[in-house]
């Protein structure tokens, strides 16, 4: 059946491949199942730890394309599309022959068979002498999803095995690589947003450092803005990064920042939670004693629920909150909406394009400190709001007003889903 | 028992019998090109006046500057080192067209060397 498979013609409208490069797509599918064999385990190193090395290996490549890939114990062989195996000499009915301890280490098969040479002295993560198992696993994954040596220094895909130093990840030109096969990750957020730090530094003094979060489901990246990717080894689940506060599809985040307030909220449903950044959980209570989660209704009364997104505008110290083509100015300071509101979205702000707008339903609304620009979230689209530089630059251009969409993933690189199985690790 | 004296066997040493044979004559190396994809088995009538040694020196040139070794065609002591680092089963490259010859029939296809187009 897999062999039929791969004489099948791929999906369309991707782009498969450059004969140049010698790089191939080799599945037109998302999730990929993979098995280590169970008759060519290595002797080496324990199966649970191979296949936790293994499934890490998976991972990473997972964290860079729109694959995922899932370990699956009970499914046919025949129905598994990648199996991994140790062998030694001549091996698994493969008819290349490992030639023992030295110079060849592993290789990789059309039609998704890996094997390693068990004569070699694999090691796992812990250890710096040997060759990593983690390493080697991640180079070939990389020859079944279609990728061939390179010689450019840092690669993954360099033929020749090098002793990894502290850090070993997937660099820019890996990953876009494989994205030139299989695209670039896109999908909606639920919340996006830049985090405040207080820090000292060792004179005493506060420094103020942010951080940019992506959330999306019961899972979330950090994004860093200077390395133009996601943190290595995210996503995370929310439930163990961010205590106290809803799991899953959350609607909205507002940090109120301005003289005398530092405020955080989240919000989902009709209701809302303050974040204790100094304790880093959700507070249970307020000043009053009165327990957390609030209603909205309650706590900024005249917007509705459930909301689809918000922002705060430091200048005019206004929340603006958003719920389908409408948009509600939220005055902090009186604890009330401007009486003018609510407004349509479209006039609040204008396409610069005519019809270039999302309208409605935004997943998210962000103000980034990065570009010092609000963005609109929609789908796999973004659209920027006209600054007050803009204004400068060219003040023909509406306040407020919203330039064309563009690719999140254009702008954000990286940020990809991986299966709900390895969200733990 | 493979012999080792650490807990964590972290010097395990391999059998004599284990041990990859190293790549030190010209044989051995003219098995290594030809099994990373650096030369190929030519025919008769395709190789018909050309020196055996001018095509080996060929492939090992080309082996030499993708590894940033000097391009002498000569197996000197850098290169047979490079030809038996620690290194994946994978042909490494596709040779030009000029040079491009039909795989032996009886060998599968690794991944290295995928045949252009399928019916």
């Amino acid at each position: 059946k897999r062999f039929l498979q791969m004489l099948l013609p791929k999906s369309g409208g991707k782009q498969e491949g450059s004969p140049d490069t010698g790089a191939s797509r080799a599945f037109s599918k998302k999730t990929l199942t993979w098995r280590l064999v169970g008759d060519a385990y290595s002797s080496q190193l324990s199966g649970d730890e191979q296949r936790y090395i293994f499934r890490l290996a998976f991972r990473m490549w997972s964290e860079v394309t729109p694959l995922d890939f899932r370990e699956d114990l009970t499914a046919p062989g025949t129905m598994v599309d990648i199996k991994l195996g140790f062998g030694r000499g001549r091996h698994l009915g493969c008819p290349r022959v490992f030639d023992g301890s030295g110079q060849e280490f592993a290789h990789a098969w059309h039609l998704g068979e890996i094997h390693f040479d068990d004569d070699e002295h694999f090691t796992p993560l812990s250890s710096d002498t040997g060759i990593s198992l983690l390493k080697v696993a991640v180079h070939e994954i990389g020859h079944v999803l279609g990728l061939p040596h390179t010689y450019r220094v840092g690669s993954i895909m360099q033929p020749n095995y090098i002793p990894q130093e502290p850090a070993f990840e997937l660099d820019w030109s890996d990953r876009k690589a494989i994205q030139r096969l299989y695209g670039s990750c896109e999908g909606s957020f639920d919340i996006v947003f830049d985090w405040i730090r207080k820090e000292r530094n060792q004179y005493g003094e506060v420094r103020v450092r942010f951080n940019t979060y992506f959330f999306r489901n019961s899972w979330y990246w950090l994004y860093e803005n200077r390395n133009n990717r996601t943190r290595y080894g995210d996503p995370l689940q929310i439930l163990t990064g961010w205590r106290g506060i809803p799991m899953q599809r959350i609607d909205a985040f507002v940090h109120v920042w301005s003289w005398g307030k530092d405020e955080r909220y989240f919000f989902k449903g009709n209701q809302y939670w303050r974040y204790d950044s100094e304790n880093d959980q959700a507070h249970t209570e307020d000043e009053q004693g009165r327990s957390y989660p609030k209603l909205i209704s309650e706590g900024f009364p005249g917007i509705p629920s459930p909301l689809d997104t918000a922002f705060y505008e430091r200048r005019q110290q206004l929340i603006y909150f958003f719920k389908e083509s409408l948009v509600y100015a939220f005055d902090v300071n009186r604890n009330q909406v401007l009486p003018s509101y609510p407004k349509k979205m479209s006039q609040v702000f204008p396409a610069i394009m005519p019809q270039n707008h999302p309208f409605r339903n935004l997943d998210s609304a962000y103000y980034s400190y990065t570009h010092n620009a609000i963005f609109f979230f929609k789908g796999n689209s973004f659209w920027k709001v006209v600054s007050d530089k803009d204004k400068q630059q060219n003040s023909r251009l509406p306040l407020n007003g919203l330039f064309p969409k563009q690719s999140i993933s254009e702008k954000w690189f990286d940020v990809c889903d991986v299966h709900t199985s390895t969200l733990n690790m | 028992e493979r012999l080792f004296h650490s807990r964590d066997r972290s010097d395990l040493e391999p059998s004599p019998l284990s041990r990859a044979k190293p790549i030190a004559d010209l044989h051995a190396a003219q098995n290594f090109l030809l099994k990373y994809g650096w030369s190929k088995v030519s025919s008769p009538k395709e190789s018909a006046g050309v020196p055996v040694g001018f095509t080996l020196a060929q492939a090992v040139r080309r082996f030499q500057k993708a590894n940033r070794l000097p391009a002498s065609g000569k197996l000197d002591s850098p290169t047979l080192a490079a030809m038996n680092k620690p290194r994946c089963g994978v042909p490494d490259t596709r040779l030009p067209l000029r040079d491009a010859l039909p795989t032996p029939p009886a060998q599968p296809t690794p991944l290295g060397l995928q045949p252009r187009a399928r019916q």
